[in-house]
């Protein structure tokens, strides 16, 4: 699953 | 990082500024969604408000910069500079018509709730229809310069690129943010019909994209 927090695409 | 967002955001950066360049030499706007162009400044806005608390690394912080910078500066285009040549009349596509389903969406289907996730999921949710007041100004108008059609061409290829992306990621890192998938296959789909013209049409040497 995804962290939420860490958005590293832009 | 893999090479299909890498190439992704390498297309959407040249669809920036294949417009952007497009506007400045022409001296005009004729064409162009100026509502669109808003639409994208708002979901580099809402999204690059992380570019103060998170560092994720110098690509990705640089490359968030020079969206913000060219958005802006195509709407300053658009909306100052060559505002004579704006089209408004054609550029007719009701906005909040977007606004409020993708500002109500985002506040029931995010992954936390805090201001910075839901404008997170808003600038997400928005992005896929950002291009709609575009699309819409074409089949009013009933054709588009060929370079509005690369311009577009390109954002399509960046998504299609991310889709990509997101098979890769899933497959090498099991990584799979649902929210930016489903989002970016809807945004996607609305490319078809567009990609469908621009290689029949527009490829053809025709070398302006008229509907039928």
């Amino acid at each position: 699953s995804i962290d939420p927090a860490r958005h590293d695409e832009l | 990082m893999n090479i299909f967002r890498l190439s992704g955001d390498v297309c959407h950066l040249v669809a920036i500024i294949i417009l952007f360049l497009k506007i400045w030499r022409s001296k005009s706007c004729a064409g162009i969604s100026g509502k669109s162009q808003l639409l994208f400044a708002l979901v580099f806005t809402t999204r690059y408000l992380d570019l103060f608390t998170a560092f994720i690394s110098i690509y990705n912080t640089v490359m968030k910069v020079v969206f913000l910078v060219l958005a802006y500066a195509t709407v300053s285009l658009i909306y100052f500079r060559f505002r004579k040549s704006y089209d408004s009349e054609s550029d007719s596509f009701r906005v909040e018509f977007l606004l409020v389903p993708v500002a109500g969406l985002s506040f029931l289907e995010n992954y936390s709730f805090t201001p910075l996730e839901i404008l997170w999921t808003f600038s997400i949710y928005l992005e896929s229809v950002a291009i709609l007041p575009q699309l819409f100004m074409i089949t009013k108008t009933g054709e588009a310069e060929s370079i509005t059609t690369h311009y577009l061409f390109f954002l399509g290829l960046y998504r299609t690129l991310y889709l990509a992306n997101w098979v890769w990621r899933y497959h090498e890192e099991g990584f799979f943010d649902q929210i930016a998938v489903v989002s970016g296959v809807v945004q996607t789909i609305f490319y078809c019909d567009f990609f469908y013209l621009y290689f029949t049409r527009v490829l053809r040497g025709s070398g302006k994209m008229t509907l039928p």
